[in-house]
């Protein structure tokens, strides 16, 4: 089974990793709940770090 | 012939002197591994904390012993990212050992999370995945300690509260500056051709020679005399590796890699070093674990370790190996970034692509499998929901062991008296935690699944969907469907069997509608989407929600039925106010 999900256009910023793994062709395994992504309308895309660059400390 | 890393780290106990002082210098950068009753090193530790911004390298990992429950032959994986290296297998004991050691690349940003697979094989029965752990690297390495072999212990891979065992490792970064001279050293060895300990003035011009630097070739005699302290005409492998190492700070001798020929300095002095490092120990065979495999599976299958012991495999290959070779698909695992292979039943692969793949088998279902496939996830239906049923519940877990995880669940395997009722099981509260739960503006994954996601419906098209006629329009529906959609980015979450397969909503907002769109029950698999005769997600049963929201405008959700798993059920309604992670529904089997 299959769910798709499709928003409109410039509505939503999909992280990164997630987009780069599919340009390879590769799905991504993810759990409920985890990030997908974040508005383009709410003007706060800067104030998230990049899940790609995020270290842990 | 000079010498294997597997005998380079054991140098403290040869006895010789040349290399326990080797050892000495070296292992006082270690970083040790957390503290243990075990002692394995004799030398004093100098720590330092490895910080997040530092975390590049090369963290040496040893894989020692074992001890199981039962007795069988045994061997281990070690996987990071998306590399996997199998130790040699051990007697049939309860208590294996290997001592087999893999360097691996650390790099800022990478993969941190390491796992070893303890996996049993004999003759009369495949590999099997016995127990296994998860390291997190940056965590433990950049811990103080005075010792340096972890006992871990081994999870049982259906119930992560279950153990099987344990397991012993060594771990520790090494430091750069000690890296660099000691691979000037193993590489200078190799021009030692006389075995003396001494380079002569010929051979040490062979070596710049090799290293491609034509300006330092002009100054070979230079070079060699400022090696040479004692001015004795020849110079020890120390001397050499000293000055390579002070040489390459300030102006790089080596211009190309020695063992492949890659030229070098693309990047940074650390990268270099680090690849020279792994191509020389890589491309003369000498670490004792084999490596090229992508999964912990992969390197449990026999012919393909043979076929592929050294091979190197691009990450750019992997994916969906379509067309002949479809045998079976990798994911990335989004928390390790590591590979995961996904288990389907080999018949089921051979069937799929007779079916999908060809021309011939979409002819086949255009004249009847249709209505058969229908017939079939019908009748599987009224299986499933029969008592009977739940006598395959076990064997499904023990399928899909490592996959599915029972602890998980809200209620435990005799609750279920059906097995669509297994299937469609809830999770315990909490099991699934929901991103910046607080803020609307973050969308969070809808299903445990496999998920791809693209900006644009053109760009799925180049990278994953096949279908000819696959559009937003055709995927929606005439009624549903708006310019700003067809424009729109698209993400799909597929479910697998073993999957927690109830949905959630990915968005805050209110439920508009929900339109039924009647079609077939083909097979969602990746080789079925993946075949340009066949358009899945148009064609299949489909119902089509939209969520009306304040941070997103309006999104399109929707559950797409399949073979076998044909039954789509919603638990919220038309004008209901959903929040983001809420359950919206679940797939079930049935037409």
């Amino acid at each position: 089974s299959t769910v798709i999900c499709v928003f409109e256009k410039d509505a939503i910023q999909i992280d990164e990793d997630l987009l780069s793994n599919s340009e390879r062709s590769l799905e991504t395994l993810v759990s409920v709940g985890m990030r997908l992504g974040i508005s383009k309308r709410s003007g706060r895309i800067d104030e998230l770090p990049n899940m790609e660059t995020c270290k842990l400390e | 012939g000079h010498g294997s890393s597997r005998a380079d780290a054991s140098d403290d106990s040869s006895g010789d002197g040349h290399a326990r002082h080797h050892h000495s210098r070296f292992s006082r950068f270690r970083r040790r591994f957390r503290s243990n009753r075990h002692d394995h090193g004799s030398d004093p530790p100098l720590v330092k904390n490895l910080a997040a911004d530092d975390f590049a390298g090369i963290a040496r990992i040893e894989i020692i012993s074992a001890e199981m429950q039962f007795k069988d032959r045994w061997f281990a994986c070690l996987s990071l990212g998306e590399r996997t290296y199998r130790t040699e297998t051990s007697d049939h004991t309860e208590k294996p050992i290997w001592r087999s050691e893999k360097k691996l690349v650390l790099e800022k940003d990478g993969p941190t999370i390491a796992r070893i697979s303890v996996i049993e094989t004999n003759r009369l029965s495949k590999n099997n995945l016995v127990g296994y752990c998860e390291i997190n690297l940056l965590e433990v390495l950049s811990q103080e300690s005075e010792n340096n072999i972890e006992e871990l212990s081994l999870l049982d891979p259906s119930s992560s509260s279950t153990t099987v065992g344990s397991i012993s490792i060594l771990c520790y970064v090494e430091d750069p500056i000690e890296t660099e001279k000691f691979f000037a050293r193993r590489i200078l060895s190799v021009v030692d051709l006389n075995g003396d300990g001494k380079l002569s003035y010929s051979e040490f011009a062979e070596l710049i020679n090799a290293f491609g630097n034509q300006v330092a070739a002009i100054k070979t005699e230079d070079l060699f005399k400022q090696a040479d302290k004692n001015g004795d005409g020849v110079v020890d492998l120390d001397e050499l590796a000293t000055l390579i190492a002070v040489q390459q700070e300030n102006e790089p001798l080596i211009n190309n890699c020695p063992v492949c020929g890659e030229s070098l300095g693309k990047l940074d002095k650390l990268n270099d070093m680090i690849h020279m490092t792994l191509c020389f120990d890589e491309g003369t065979g000498n670490q004792v674990m084999t490596g090229g495999f992508l999964t912990d599976k992969e390197a449990s299958y026999g012919w393909i370790f043979k076929l592929s012991e050294w091979a190197h495999v691009s990450s750019y290959d992997i994916g969906l190996r379509s067309g002949s070779s479809a045998s079976h698909i990798l994911v990335v695992d989004r928390r390790t970034k590591g590979l995961v292979e996904e288990i389907i039943d080999g018949k089921i692969v051979l069937s799929m692509r007779a079916i999908y793949q060809s021309k011939v088998g979409l002819t086949l279902i255009n004249t009847g499998v249709k209505d058969l496939l229908q017939n079939i996830s019908e009748k599987q239906g009224k299986r499933m929901n029969s008592h009977e049923s739940a006598k395959d519940i076990p064997k499904f877990i023990e399928f899909f062991i490592g996959q599915l995880k029972m602890d998980e669940a809200k209620y435990p395997i005799e609750y279920f008296k059906t097995f669509n009722e297994f299937f469609i099981r809830e999770l315990k509260p909490g099991a699934r935690p929901i991103a910046y739960p607080e803020r609307d503006d973050i969308a969070v994954c809808a299903a445990d699944c496999r998920l791809m996601a693209f900006n644009s419906a053109n760009e799925s098209l180049r990278f994953w969907i096949k279908g000819r006629k696959f559009s937003i329009q055709g995927l929606l529906g005439k009624d549903t469907c708006s310019s700003a959609f067809v424009d729109g980015s698209l993400v799909i979450f597929r479910l697998a069997p073993q999957d927690y397969h109830r949905f959630h909503v990915p968005v805050s907002g209110t439920i508009e509608s929900f339109v039924d769109i009647p079609g077939y029950l083909y097979t969602v698999n990746p080789i079925a989407v993946n075949s340009k005769y066949c358009n899945v997600f148009t064609e299949n049963k489909r119902v089509v929600s939209i969520i009306s929201t304040s941070e997103f405008g309006k999104v399109a959700f929707v559950a797409i039925g399949a073979t076998m798993v044909g039954s789509i059920t919603f638990t919220k309604n038309e004008g209901d106010y959903v929040h983001k992670g809420d359950e919206f529904g679940y797939f079930s089997f049935g037409g």
